[in-house]
């Protein structure tokens, strides 16, 4: 965070609704939170907001305080993993790093031992936190993750970060995460969810309801990076997060292919997998390896003086050893040099930041969609940074894998659970200026002024950033909004197959499946239409319906961008709003020709001060 | 994730809270000794979701989930699988 909130536009200095905002609670739903970190100081705090009814299961080595005002456990499997303990003390670190993401406090002169230095904050700083600690070493159990919504829900949060989720699409109700933020919405709490790293295959995203707020992980424009000098003296840039100080000398390279492990042979050892290189013979010595390697394997190699790795990487990873991942061409350059001589040498340096032009992109890393359950509506929803982020870190945890002694108060990580919390902060900010605005409201305002996103570096367009990154400045004030509220997403439902008696019991109350709820008529703020492989004709209609968010009137302008082959037409196309509150409906159709498997366009109503950008994507479905 | 009588967690799901909360308990137990017996163990009964909304969770065989999910009041069964950090 020391550079995504500034990369966002969001500055330290920005206007704030300071009471507003310490009386907000935000629920993190993650493992547990590290309380005696600076970020999470209570100085200047008063007493939990009136409206607070949790409470703080306190243990040994935890209490709450004015900042973290709530904390539970849950856990229904009844062993523990070796190392983790029956306490809302976060001895991972994942829960403490996302906590600080949305609400920590300023912390000047932050770095991961020098490295991403500068002012690490939480998006509303100011914020309460109440914590539910679902997540274990070994599962975020589909039991416990309920259980929490069920308690948050009636304690009193505000807003749910969850950088949590399953591999597979699941119908919404049978989906933990869905069921509880249904019913959250219900009380007018908003759930913003991490749409997953199983990328960059398409489908893979299971946060999928249209009352989740998705998350995509997209890039900053500060990149790690780290220096390999060889004993020839030529450098190479590879990626990482090496925190470790400059090795002081040259050490001899060793290829994992010539050193098997007994009963391994070379085929294997090259890629240095599991037990595979003989750790007395890489001990002292940069080990290179024909692969990228996760910090767990680094257990079996011994103790080289570092790791050289090759892939080509988008983001970087922290080890506990000095370490690089080069990509193949200077890889090849590599053990060029050293079957050119006898004693080859290599150094690795500490890392360094570059500039990263071509930021944001999204990570190759995050869940792409399309909608495996409701194949019109789009998922993810937005993008925000999830790539080399610095946040706040427990003592108690170690940096990268319990091999590495390194205890640092700030780590640099990457994934969709470092992008979700920046969203949720986001989204407590629009919440801290607009305290009356529902889920979708918000949930809107976020996705209709977020920055388009660059198609050309993103191959699965609006599948990988949805309607692309966030923008809180123009968020909070976004003009108009799609609105939706409980009985929008019954009727919604009832189109998706669900009965009146089962619909009865989720809202218990007498809703009846009167319409036929088409998905294209859910208020949505974006469009999606899936087609099969044979059909290549489209005329799809999708209604709306824009609500007035800033006072006064104003006249909105449709403005439509149609790819080859479509035409996207606005009726009407000009929208006059009288005050605030006032709604009017319009209705967007699609025609024309499919020819590619994705075709993105959109939808922008403008009235000169504010626009309001929706996606369009039209694709095949596979 | 199964015991060694072939039980392993599912949750119940049955939707919005109940007006009197505190006879959740009452109306799961019930529906369980219906199903599995009077023999039931209370501590197979994981949690109660009851202050937002309606539910339970509860170590079941599969046979016996299939027969919960016919009951009236009940949205979904389905079991508790693990979810990851991202």
């Amino acid at each position: 965070t020391t550079r995504s909130w500034d990369f966002l536009g969001f500055p330290s200095n920005v206007a704030r609704m300071n009471k507003v905002e310490s009386n907000i609670i935000v629920g993190v739903f993650d493992t547990g939170i590290w309380s005696d970190h600076p970020s999470f100081s209570d100085k200047g705090y008063g007493p939990p907001p009136a409206k607070w009814k949790g409470i703080c299961q306190t243990a040994a080595n935890f209490t709450c305080n004015k900042k973290i005002i709530g904390a539970r456990v849950y856990r229904s499997n009844k062993t523990l993993p070796p190392g983790d303990i029956r306490s809302p003390i976060d001895t991972d670190g994942h829960g403490t790093h996302t906590a600080s993401t949305v609400a920590g406090g300023l912390m000047t002169k932050a770095s991961m031992n020098g490295l991403g230095l500068g002012t690490a904050r939480g998006g509303v700083p100011s914020a309460r936190i109440a914590v539910y600690k679902v997540c274990w070493s070994d599962e975020c159990a589909d039991a416990d993750v309920l259980a929490a919504f069920d308690d948050a829900i009636a304690d009193g949060v505000d807003i749910i970060s969850l950088s949590v989720g399953g591999k597979l699409p699941k119908p919404y109700f049978q989906h933990t995460i869905s069921i509880g933020a249904f019913h959250a919405l219900k009380r007018g709490i908003l759930t913003s969810n991490s749409a997953g790293n199983s990328g960059p295959d398409p489908y893979t995203t299971a946060s999928l309801s249209p009352w989740l707020l998705s998350v995509a992980a997209s890039t900053i424009d500060r990149k790690f990076v780290t220096q390999v000098q060889l004993g020839n003296k030529n450098n190479f840039q590879g990626i990482s997060v090496n925190a470790f100080d400059d090795l002081k000398n040259q050490y001899p390279l060793i290829y994992g292919g010539d050193v098997p492990n007994k009963g391994f042979n070379s085929s294997s050892s090259r890629f240095c997998k599991e037990n595979s290189v003989n750790p007395s013979l890489v001990k002292g010595k940069i080990l290179v390896c024909d692969a990228q390697l996760s910090s767990k394997k680094f257990a079996s190699m011994g103790s080289p003086a570092g790791v050289l790795m090759q892939a080509y990487r988008d983001y970087a990873v922290s080890y506990p050893l000095p370490a690089s991942t080069l990509k193949l061409e200077d890889g090849s350059k590599l053990k060029s040099y050293m079957s050119s001589t006898k004693t080859p040498t290599a150094t690795i340096f500490k890392s360094t930041t570059i500039q990263d032009a071509s930021a944001p992109f999204v990570a190759s890393f995050s869940s792409r969609g399309p909608n495996a359950i409701t194949h019109d509506i789009l998922k993810p929803d937005v993008s925000a940074p999830g790539a080399e982020i610095l946040a706040a870190w427990p003592l108690n945890a170690p940096i990268t894998v319990a091999q590495d002694s390194r205890r640092l108060l700030y780590n640099i990580i990457s994934g969709t659970s470092m992008a979700c919390p920046h969203v949720t902060a986001i989204a407590t900010y629009i919440k801290t200026f607009n305290p009356t605005w529902s889920p979708a409201a918000i949930k809107s305002a976020l996705m209709t002024t977020a920055s388009p996103m660059n198609p050309s570096i993103n191959d699965d367009a609006e599948f990988a950033y949805g309607s692309g990154q966030v923008n809180p400045l123009k968020a909070v004030k976004p003009g108009l909004v799609y609105d939706a509220n409980e009985s929008d997403y019954i009727e919604f439902l009832c189109g998706q197959g669900y009965t009146t008696a089962m619909l009865r019991y989720i809202t218990g109350d007498n809703s009846t499946c009167t319409s036929s709820g088409l998905v294209w008529d859910l208020n949505y703020p974006s469009f999606a239409l899936s087609v099969t492989r044979s059909q290549r004709f489209i005329n799809q209609h999708f209604t709306r319906t824009l609500t007035n968010v800033e006072k006064g009137g104003s006249t909105y302008k449709a403005t439509v961008s149609s790819p080859q082959g479509l035409l996207i037409s606005v009726n009407p196309s000009t929208l006059s709003f009288k005050a605030t509150g006032d709604k009017k409906p319009f209705a967007l159709t699609v025609q024309g020709t499919v020819r590619q498997p994705i075709i993105s366009g959109s939808l922008t109503w403008s009235d000169g001060r504010h626009s309001v950008r929706s996606p369009i994507i039209v694709y095949v479905r596979s | 994730d199964f015991d060694d009588d072939g039980r392993k967690i599912y949750i119940v799901y049955m939707g919005s809270k109940l007006e009197d909360p505190d006879s959740a308990h009452l109306h799961h137990r019930a529906m369980l000794e219906e199903v599995v017996g009077s023999h039931f163990p209370p501590e197979s009964l994981i949690y109660i979701y009851k202050r937002s909304f309606n539910g339970f969770a509860v170590k079941l065989t599969e046979e016996e989930a299939q027969k919960i999910a016919t009951k009236e009041g009940v949205v979904s069964v389905f079991p508790s699988e693990k979810n990851q950090l991202h």
